[in-house]
């Protein structure tokens, strides 16, 4: 564990948090998308299933079961919300599962020689969650940029989830400068995930920090 | 090393 690798599980769960205050002080889940939740309740359950069968450490169990919970009970708010009107939240999600499933199938970190069939049905799961990841974010990109009145703790939290996969980029060169450590598939997905969020730091930058507070 | 077959990450 590196402290790029910290600050950014650190950033991460406070994206959580922020999402979790937002609609619980608030009690709306306006300008929150469903199909991104979805997508990261999806992510997350695909990609824990490690949990049933390896134990890395404490640290990274609680944090596995804290965000599978977590995000289980936000889809369950959000869904739930009778104030959240939905209707901008259009994107087909179909163009991100689908690709991201095929893709998985082909390029994954399976090794048939060894491990049972379960175990690599795991690491074609780990891959479609690392490829679902990158794009998850897409649905919540766009209903920002189609609501005006987009509150600045949503803001917050994406600026949160932004800051978590630009220092899991820096995690990476560091492991592999000291640790020689170098995952290709979550490299590469990383580097495409970090490079959506440039988009929203863009909007973040003119609509919450340039705007004067009142 | 060996653990690079396990994802440690989150």
């Amino acid at each position: 564990m590196n402290i790029f690798r910290f600050v950014g599980d650190m950033s991460h769960l406070a994206s959580f948090f922020l999402l979790l205050a937002k609609l619980i002080y608030t009690k709306s889940s306006t300008g929150v998308s469903l199909k991104t939740q979805a997508l990261y309740l999806t992510v997350f359950v695909c990609r824990y299933l490690d949990l049933l069968v390896a134990f890395v450490s404490w640290y990274n169990e609680l944090m596995k079961i804290f965000f599978i919970a977590a995000s289980a009970y936000i889809v369950y708010v959000v869904a739930t919300s009778t104030r959240n009107s939905n209707a901008s939240d259009t994107y087909r999600v179909e163009f991100l599962v689908i690709p991201a499933l095929v893709l998985a199938c082909f390029v994954n970190e399976t090794h048939w020689s060894k491990g049972g069939w379960s175990l690599n049905v795991m690491e074609i799961l780990w891959a479609f969650s690392i490829y679902l990841e990158a794009v998850a974010v897409l649905p919540q990109l766009k209903m920002l940029h189609q609501l005006e009145d987009t509150t600045n703790i949503t803001m917050h939290y994406m600026a949160s989830l932004g800051i978590y996969r630009a220092f899991y980029l820096l995690n990476w060169v560091y492991r592999l400068y000291y640790e020689g450590y170098w995952h290709p598939i979550a490299v590469v997905a990383g580097i495409v995930q970090t490079l959506l969020y440039a988009d929203f730091f863009i909007l973040y930058y003119q609509s919450v920090l340039l705007r004067l507070p009142s | 090393s060996e653990n690079d077959d396990e994802h440690d990450e989150l």
